[in-house]
Formats: C-alpha cells, structure tokens, sequence
C-alpha cells in the first residue's frame, strides 16, 4: 500500500486442513480473505494420489454467520498425480444458521470422484467485518452506555509495539473503524465500532500507552459470546 | 453544537473509564 492507502484485510496464512492421509490422497490447505467486500475461501488442492482426479464439489455445514458457496467449486480440469491448483470460491452469508462452537468454526465436505471427505476449518471472523461498520458518534455513545457492563469484556494484547495511530490504521483495513480517540494521562483511548455481517454491532475501547507493548481492549456487545472471537481478531490484525 | 457536544461527551467518557 502506498502513503495513505489502506491495508487490505488481514489473512492468515495457508494451513493444512484436509491431510493427503484422510483424503485418499487429496490434501487441501487453506484461508479465508475479504476482498473489496467479498468472502472468499482460498485453497490449494493438491493430488498425492496415484490415479487422476476429477468431478470436484464443495457443500458447508450449516454456521453460526448461515457462511456458503456463493457458486461451484471450479475445478475446471482434472487434476493430475503431483499437481497442485489454487481455488479460489468466493462465498455469502445467506446460508443456514446453527450456533457452533467454537463460534467460527466451519465443516466442510469436499467430493471428488474417488470419495466425499470431512474437515472442519476456523476463519476469523474480522472476515465478516462489514465495509459499513462506522457508528455515528452519537449513536456509539447512547448503545456504549445502553449496554449492560455485564456485557463488557477486557482483554491484553501484549508485544504490540504500534503507535495508536498506527494500530488505528491498522484495524481499519479490516473494518474495524476509530470514531473518536481522546488521551486521559499519557494513555489514548481509541473509540471504535465494527459491524459483523448479520447486523451484530461490537463497540470498543482500545488503550494505549507511550512506551508500554500492552494494550488492552474492552469490548461491548448485545451479543457478548462473539467478543472472544472479535478479540482474536484484533490481536491477529494489530500483530501481523 | 452537537459536535460540541459530542466530543465533549467523548472526553467525559475516556475520563470515567481511566478514573472511575
């Protein structure tokens, strides 16, 4: 990115999900994205097999965001002993919904013409953090002090070695947007909201003090048991 | 005035959170 362009999103690096072992020779690794908007699903299938495969086909469990294909898997020609293909399937959020646990985790069942085969992945869920997810500062102040304390959760991110600013640029490549930051004895607070896919808003209030790699962040939500989740996110994006 | 107000209201909060 140029000087003031925004980051892309974060995205974690590929990861084994479906090992040759427990694919008959079929191993997919993967990641998720966000792209100008969009969810993809990015993975690598690669044939450690001995015969040709071919007649490729993805379906997900229902999930705790209704996350789906938004088209086929295209495999668009077969793939040979040894051969590696990137695949990229661009996915939406009008699926069937079931509470999973963890909250982002994601089964997936992937056919080829030797066998169906099972795996279960976890994406970020910064992946369903919405383009549109800037809370008017007057309506972040009314909800920040209309959500019970109950609701509130604290948590560290240590070895940051980021400036507030930086960190704010940071997490706004990946939707999570700064309304106000003001500095209370040397320490910035940094008020900001994020708005996952299905309408669930996540207020929060990062500190930031000169000098100290610790940074803590509180988070408040209607919907507290996605504040684990949104958490790790802050911590993957503000470290990588 | 209502930005007024509202960075006001911004200040008023990052105060309560750092000396409750």
């Amino acid at each position: 990115a140029g000087v003031g362009m925004p980051m892309g999103a974060y995205s974690p690096p590929k990861t084994v999900w479906l090992p040759a072992m427990k694919g008959k020779g079929l191993e997919i690794s993967g990641t998720f994205a966000r792209r100008a908007g969009v969810i993809q699903m990015e993975m690598t299938l690669t044939n450690k097999a001995m015969s040709v495969m071919t007649d490729f086909a993805i379906q997900f469990n229902r999930n705790s965001f209704g996350l789906a294909p938004a088209g086929p898997l295209q495999v668009l020609t077969p793939l040979s002993p040894n051969q590696s293909i990137e695949v990229t399937l661009p996915l939406n959020t009008v699926g069937p919904v079931m509470k999973m646990d963890p909250l982002n985790n994601l089964q997936v069942a992937v056919k080829n013409n030797i066998d169906v085969f099972y795996f279960s992945c976890q994406y970020p869920i910064s992946m369903l953090f919405v383009e549109d997810g800037k809370m008017e500062r007057q309506v972040f102040l009314a909800t920040w002090k209309d959500i019970s304390n109950d609701n509130e959760a604290q948590f560290q991110i240590k070895d940051c070695h980021l400036s507030s600013d930086a960190a704010s640029n940071k997490l706004q490549g990946s939707n999570i947007f700064t309304i106000a930051k003001r500095t209370v004895d040397g320490q910035d607070m940094l008020y900001q909201s994020t708005k996952l896919s299905n309408g669930i808003w996540v207020l929060a209030e990062l500190r930031v003090q000169t000098g100290n790699p610790t940074f803590t962040v509180c988070l408040k939500c209607r919907a507290p048991e996605v504040s684990q989740c949104v958490f790790q996110s802050y911590e993957a994006v503000l470290k990588n | 005035e209502l930005e007024d107000g509202l960075d006001e209201a911004f200040s008023r909060l990052a105060e309560s959170r750092t000396n409750p």
